[in-house]
């Protein structure tokens, strides 16, 4: 089986190299499978233990990466495109024997093969004893993935076992590394939102606060924007972390928020959530009593649904509703469309560079309080609309004109999804 | 098969038997040296293990012994002190240590400068 393995590299493998750091990327298709080889089970932990913290490992490259991950307990050995497994000294048909507790630790062969040195003392993620068998997994599978040895301090790919740092996660470097074999992270999204708490310091006064969300069918991320990352460990469930709304494909996100009011809203369908910050769920029922969730038309007349996206702009106090081709602008006090709408998306937001522009079906339109701009997401891309500073600086550009678009991936990195097994760790 | 027996785990103590040995000599480094390729010509070689044969060793012991120190930000003497012994003695990756990639690495881009934000650490 290792001969004919030699003989007839798997379809999928691909020997790409990639210029001078050595990297070469080792696989074309975008879903991999991987296993615990049964019969080299580490004797230091327990398989479950070993299979949680390899299927971590695994994820953690998936979250950087256009790759997915997936444990395959069934195929035939040879079809499984990675393979792990504990020995010591002369171990697994491997010709490159172990040395004993110390020095060599692990290695990772071209085809997919991993080994560890059970006479290490591997430990889990929890404990700063040992060697952490989940950043050594990370390590080789790195290598696997076509990584070399990196020697960069705060990279996961050098040579030597750094003893457990406070936080163990892939860098920018090495994220832009593997990135440069397999790509970025690509996709449409179907509502990016800045959420807004107020808080009081130390002093009492009230401190505004934003996080930006990017959703995605079940699962969403948090994006740190001073970090231009996603928080550690996203993506996870919308169930997980939002209470009492849709828990996949939710259409449009609002937040009505002038001086008296503090309103936002989940669209989904013909129907909209109200949601309660403090209390972090939906609300039950409306100040009427009448049960969330309830239909759009009834609250929100003359605005057409399902809905493409819709966002609230603070300064016009003014809800902009898109579908299809057109836009909708809701004055929230009088509670009705404007005279002038519904118009054309290319009339109510022009754009600047003739014929670019998205025309129609927006996936998002979103205000970042990070930028101080509005984005219309569709697919890969974004518009920038112009905000005030971009016509104060250049008075010709059109009001709420759209800039070219470009890439999602370019302004916001790394938002990656991961296998739907490992959605919930 | 491997047993265990004592309910503390104090048996998971390896026995010296599975001990590394120690490279404390010339010989034991420059098998080091040749295992992880810092004697080897300098090719194209792969980021993990192939299975053919490493390129014989077409360098001086001296030259691999300065390519390893110079990596591993070590003072580059060409000689086998004990820091480099430290070094290699280290608890380390199986696979060889390809050509060092340049240390130029892709910088972080700038990221927005408003001051708002709430950005929580840890992995959840």
């Amino acid at each position: 089986k290792r001969f004919l393995q030699m003989l007839l590299p798997r379809l999928n493998r691909q020997q790409e190299d990639s210029s001078d750091s050595g990297a070469t990327r080792a696989f074309s298709k975008k879903t991999l499978t991987w296993r615990l080889v049964g019969e080299a089970y580490s004797s230091q932990l327990s398989v479950d233990e070993q299979r949680y913290i390899f299927k971590l490992a695994f994820r953690m490259w998936s979250e950087v990466t256009p790759l997915n991950f997936q444990e395959d307990l069934i195929a035939p050995g040879a079809m499984v495109d990675i393979k792990l497994g504990f020995g010591r000294g002369r171990h697994l048909g491997c010709t490159r024997v172990f040395d004993g507790s110390g020095q060599e630790f692990a290695h990772a062969w071209r085809l997919g093969d991993i080994h560890f040195d059970d006479d290490e003392h591997f430990t889990p993620p929890t404990s700063d004893m040992g060697i952490s068998l989940l950043k050594v997994a990370v390590h080789e599978i790195g290598h696997v993935l076509g990584l070399p040895h990196i020697y960069r301090t705060g990279s996961i790919m050098q040579p030597n076992y750094i003893p457990q740092e406070p936080t163990f996660e892939l860098d920018w470097s090495d994220r832009k590394a593997i990135q440069k074999l397999y790509g970025s992270c690509e996709g449409s999204f179907d509502i990016a939102f800045d959420w807004i708490r107020k808080e009081r310091n130390q002093y009492g006064e009230v401190m505004v606060r934003f996080s930006t969300y990017f959703f995605r069918n079940s699962w969403y991320w948090l994006y740190e924007n001073r970090n231009n990352r996603t928080r550690y460990g996203d993506p996870i469930q919308i169930l997980t972390g939002w209470h009492g709304i849709p828990t996949q494909n939710i259409d449009a996100f609002v937040h009505i928020w002038t001086g008296r009011r503090d309103e936002r809203y989940f669209f989904k369908g013909n129907q909209y959530w109200r949601y309660d910050s403090d209390k972090d769920q939906a609300l039950l029922e409306d100040d009427q009593g009448r049960s969330y969730p309830r239909l759009i038309s009834e609250r929100f007349p003359g605005i057409p649904c399902p809905l493409d996206t819709a966002f609230y702009d603070r300064r016009q106090q003014l809800i902009y509703f898109f579908k299809e081709s057109f836009v909708f602008a809701f004055d929230v006090n009088r509670n009705q469309v404007l005279n002038s709408f519904p118009k054309k998306l290319t009339e109510a937001f022009p754009a600047i560079t003739p014929r670019n522009h998205p025309f129609r079906n927006i996936d998002s339109a979103y205000y970042s309080y990070a930028h101080n701009s509005i984005f219309f997401f569709k697919g890969n891309a974004y518009w920038k609309v112009v905000n005030e500073k971009d016509k104060q600086q250049n008075s010709w550009l059109p009001s709420n004109g759209l800039f070219p678009k470009k890439n999602i991936s370019r302004k916001w990195f790394d938002v990656c999804d991961v296998h739907i097994s490992t959605l919930n760790m | 098969e491997v047993l265990f027996h004592s309910r503390d785990r104090s048996d998971l103590e390896l026995s010296p038997l599975h001990q590394a040995r120690p490279i404390a000599d010339l010989q034991a480094a420059q098998r080091f040296l040749s295992r992880y390729g810092w004697s080897a010509v300098s090719s194209a070689r792969s980021p993990n293990l192939k299975r053919t044969t490493e390129a014989t060793a077409g360098i001086t012991l001296a030259e691999a012994i300065r390519r390893f120190q110079k990596a591993n930000a070590l003072p580059v003497s060409g000689k086998l002190d004990t820091a480099t012994l430290v070094a290699m003695n280290k608890p380390r990756c199986g696979v060889p240590d390809t050509q060092v990639p340049p240390q130029a690495s892709s910088s972080t881009p700038p990221a927005p400068s408003t001051r708002l934000g709430l950005q929580p650490r840890a992995r959840p």
